[in-house]
């Protein structure tokens, strides 16, 4: 039955992002796009 | 990589952080126990050990590859992070994984696109050679959850990423769960010969019935068949499709006399947990009246020849089709699994059948819903709302009511991918409970129908109640997202007449692309299984604690330390995580130090590692090697030409000649 008033969050934001995207959008610059190679990378981050 | 340094022991420390989503704390536990169900990597909360894993929520998804053995080595787990394929993919990398489309040989099964990679980001392609990685003799995956999907870091809308086998296009970046590669590389890698809460496993298709006993005393047995002329026709690992195949056990009760049973035994079990969930399929087309229970036979030195312990049963009408079950078990001293099968009063055509058995030291799902006729569903059904359909509702076990709608073709945004939302609902006990509902964990896993739980690649999304989320209406009052649905929710009908609320929804548009769906066995026998669990995980709101006697060898700003010990130290300003203490009424540095390294200096600023060290003496050496060598030489040449100088001086007027000349 149809509902009189739906409210539904999408946690995602309609987008089926990888964790390859999610970085990217983020301006991160890891290697291959999730791997920290020092720990200055984790500090700026 | 390769490198034995970069191992972690089997039982790794963690610690979680504050920072960290609620949510995402309960999911990383949820991953944890596919580890341990997998492979034989466990986690343990950190107690000071020197080196061990931090997980905070940082900017992004991120891990370091292997055990960098510098005390704390962080894990981030940030904004949309929070799926379990993804923190197990993270997890991997802390292991000792690279991605998969990294390998020495990959060029040999996909083709990198480098015109389609957005500028500077060609990178992201590296391979690494097999004099840095192995692949562990494990052929190419490209069902690995390590793989990146074929849209990775484009610049466009083509694939960067072209597998050489054309099928295997849309099957690269699948993030549900470990794929078998991946579980035999870590197995491999971690030299598992077993894995820690997996216990048993059985569809029945070899003669010794996985180790099965017949009961004795009792009056019939269970019969190991490929089918049953009252039904079923097939067994439910293979549904019939793999001819010579498709075993399963049978207790008829088309014969013998009301009260006659029938006992299968499994072989000896040694629980390490104290609980155990036990899945398997069955299949009911006796009499109302017949029953299948279920026992456990616990063995000690009070009772050699075994205890039995009732854990459940089921009866009810017969259906013409395998149906899923669960049970909890809470055994902690070795013993067996007993299947009872009784003939009840009343005429019978059939009887108890049983299949894909999985016992596993796991916590069992708090409810199923099952949607049959699945795949008429889907060619019927339109996109959006018109296509949602909901769950029963479903009670936890502190009394919440709970739904889950499913968009079969999913939302107008999203068509093509089931979308799944929870919903809190109105329910028998709303008055007595918390509102709004604080932190439980709503959890809805589409079942891979595997018949080999470990061998299971389902799809899951959590989402947590927060009791502090709420929007602002017009007149400036608060309304609670997961307040009291007879507050906050809308009054619906269900199709049986009855009247309830249902509360506002969260979840997400993008849970599985119909593409996926349709692989694996998502839908077996034209139905899917969900299995959905809520879960009290308020606990995980306090600090873990820390370890009493060890400082920790931090290195991110988000970890909690121990206060200075005086306002003299606020400024002082240890680097490297140092610890400031006052020693004679001055501030003093107390450098961190790990296995093979240590800083140093007046404000821990040097670095140390066991290999300059070894560069110091061997240095040293060779330096005293040559500093001696030269007054060696010095001295010979100094003697000789002394010794020149005398002779000449004793033998004056004699020359040397040839005389044979």
């Amino acid at each position: 039955q149809p509902a009189s008033r739906v409210i539904e969050i999408d946690v995602d934001g309609g987008r089926d992002q990888d964790i390859f995207d999610i970085n990217e959008a983020l301006g991160l610059d890891l290697v291959e796009g999730d791997i920290l190679t020092d720990h200055v990378q984790a500090i700026n981050s | 990589i390769l490198g034995d340094e970069y191992r972690w022991p089997t039982t790794i420390p963690y610690y979680l952080e504050d920072s960290l989503d609620i949510n995402a704390k309960g999911v990383i536990l949820k991953a944890f126990e596919q580890y341990r169900l997998k492979t034989c990597i466990d986690y343990k909360p950190w107690e000071g050990e020197p080196n061990y894993i931090g997980v905070f929520k940082g900017n992004g998804c991120f891990s370091s590859v292997g055990n960098r053995r510098i005390g704390k080595q962080t894990l981030s787990i940030g904004n949309n992070c929070d799926r379990i394929a993804t923190i197990e993919h993270e997890f991997l990398h802390a292991l000792g994984f690279w991605h998969e489309q990294s390998r020495a040989d990959r060029d040999d099964y996909v083709t990198i696109m480098w015109d389609r990679i957005s500028e500077g980001k060609q990178h992201n392609f590296n391979k690494y050679s097999d004099t840095e990685s192995s692949s562990l003799n494990v052929p190419y995956d490209y069902s690995s959850m390590m793989h990146y999907s074929k849209t990775a870091f484009m610049n466009g809308t083509e694939p960067t990423i072209v597998t050489r086998i054309p099928e295997f296009m849309d099957v690269i970046g699948q993030r549900m769960e470990f794929s078998d590669s991946d579980l035999l590389k870590v197995n491999r890698l971690y030299n598992c010969s077993s894995s820690l809460t997996f216990m048993e496993h059985c569809s029945f298709e070899l003669e010794n019935i996985c180790g099965m006993i017949q009961g004795s005393g009792d009056h019939a047995d269970w019969e190991h068949v490929m089918q049953v002329d009252g039904g079923p026709m097939t067994d439910y690992t293979t549904m019939g499709k793999c001819e010579g195949t498709g075993y399963f056990m049978h207790f008829s009760t088309a014969t013998g006399m009301a009260g006659h049973k029938a006992h299968m035994e499994s072989r000896i079990l040694y629980p390490k947990r104290g609980f155990q969930c036990l899945q398997f399929f069955y299949y009911n087309n006796g009499n109302q009246n017949d029953e299948l229970n279920i026992w456990v036979r616990e063995y000690d030195e009070m009772n050699p020849e075994g205890m039995l312990r009732r854990m459940g049963g089921i009866q009810g009408e017969p259906q013409d089709y395998w149906q899923f079950h669960y049970l909890s078990l809470n055994v902690s001293k070795k013993f067996r699994v007993v299947f009872e099968g009784i003939k009840g009063a009343g005429v019978s055509k059939g009887g108890f059948s049983i299949d894909d058995i999985n016992l596993s030291e796991t916590q069992c799902p708090s409810d199923i819903w099952r949607i049959r006729n699945f795949t008429h569903l889907l060619a019927t059904s339109p996109s959006g709302a018109g296509g949602r359909i909901y769950s029963p509702r479903f009670h936890s076990s502190e009394g919440y009511a709970f739904q889950i709608g499913l968009y079969v073709n999913g939302t107008n945004s999203n068509p093509g991918e089931l979308a799944i939302y929870f919903h809190l609902a109105s329910g028998l006990n709303d008055d007595r409970l918390q509102w709004p509902c604080p932190w439980m964990q709503i959890t809805g896993l589409l079942l891979d129908q595997n018949p080999d739980i470990r061998r299971q690649m389902s799809n899951q999304r959590s989402v947590t109640t927060d009791p502090t989320l709420f929007e602002t209406e017009a007149d400036g009052s608060k309304i609670y997202f997961w307040d009291d649905p007879r507050k906050v929710g809308s009054l619906v009908q269900d199709l049986d007449g009855t009247k309830y609320y249902r509360g506002p929804g969260r979840g997400t548009n993008v849970f599985l692309t119909h593409d996926r769906l349709r692989s694996r066995n998502f839908i077996k026998g034209d139905d899917v299984i969900f299995l959905i669990t809520m879960e009290d995980i308020s606990r995980l709101t306090a600090t873990q604690p820390l370890p009493q006697t060890t400082q920790p060898p931090a290195t991110t700003s988000s970890v909690p330390t121990t206060p200075p010990a005086s306002e003299l130290c606020d400024t002082f300003g240890c680097e490297n995580d140092g610890v400031c203490v006052v020693e004679n009424g001055k501030p003093v540095c107390r450098c961190a130090v790990g296995k093979d390294w240590w800083f140093m200096g007046e404000k821990c600023q040097i670095k140390g590692k066991s290999e300059d060290t070894v560069i110091a003496a061997v240095s040293a050496s060779v330096a005293v090697f040559a500093a001696m060598l030269l007054v060696t030489v010095t001295s010979v040449y100094c003697v000789k030409k002394k010794l020149i100088k005398k002779m000449q001086r004793q033998t004056p007027g004699i020359v040397m000649a040839n005389i044979n000349a």
